[in-house]
């Protein structure tokens, strides 16, 4: 689902 | 975690690390704007506050750590520590310009209403712009100190490695995020001009001097 995004990034 | 990835938060460290020497050794922040200090330090406060809800890695968890200490360090450094030194009346940038269009556009373009999807394309769309008070100050001093130059090159690459980051997710793991892209664009793009000036006078060895 595009809407949750993975904050996988600084 | 990729090459570009990982360069680029090398290259965001080293900034922060040279900036907080440059400060300590010299003992002043002459030449450095307090006011994009301040913006970094929101930027970090309203993006990192992930590290209560989300676990990534250990990596990731030091670094926001590190940039949250690192930013908080600076500003008592500037504000406090060495405030005689602080550059007040060349650092007018009114800071409200960037906060309260970030603050709106962040209301309106976010992936999820939730607050803290909100804060986090906050800090997304603030950090494009938070170092325009830098630029501005330079621009009305009309030079900067080679050191300043190196901590302004090593931040400006930091996001521009990103750019090739995402270039290089999108490819391979089908992973992007529009608003990461587009702020990320936007702030490569504010220091286009100065990579210019570093590439083509610091480098050689002259001080950074904008043409009169």
């Amino acid at each position: 689902y595009p809407g949750v995004h993975v904050k996988d990034e600084l | 975690m990729n090459i570009f990835r990982f360069a680029g938060d090398l290259s965001h460290v080293f900034a922060i690390i040279i900036l907080l020497l440059k400060i300590w050794k010299t003992r002043s922040c002459a030449g450095i704007s307090g006011k994009s200090q301040i913006l970094f330090a929101v930027v970090y406060l309203t993006r990192y506050l992930d590290l209560f809800t989300t676990y990534v890695s250990l990596y990731n968890s030091v670094m926001k750590v590190l940039f949250l200490a690192t930013s908080g360090a600076t500003v008592y450094l500037m504000y406090v520590k060495f405030k005689a030194t602080y550059d007040h009346n060349h650092d007018s940038f009114r800071i409200e310009f960037l906060l309260i269009p970030c603050a709106l556009l962040s209301l309106v373009i976010n992936h999820d209403f939730t607050v803290m999807e909100v804060l986090w394309t906050f800090s997304i769309y603030l950090e494009s712009v938070a170092i325009l008070p830098q630029l501005f100050l330079v621009s009305k001093t009309g030079e900067a100190e080679s050191i300043t130059s190196h901590y302004l090159f090593a931040l400006g690459s930091y996001r521009a490695l990103y750019l090739l980051n995402w270039v290089y997710r999108y490819m391979v793991e089908s992973h992007y995020d529009l608003i990461a892209i587009f702020a990320g664009v936007v702030q490569t793009i504010l220091y286009c001009d100065f990579f210019y000036l570093y590439i083509t006078k610091v480098l050689k060895g002259k001080k950074l001097q904008l043409p009169a």
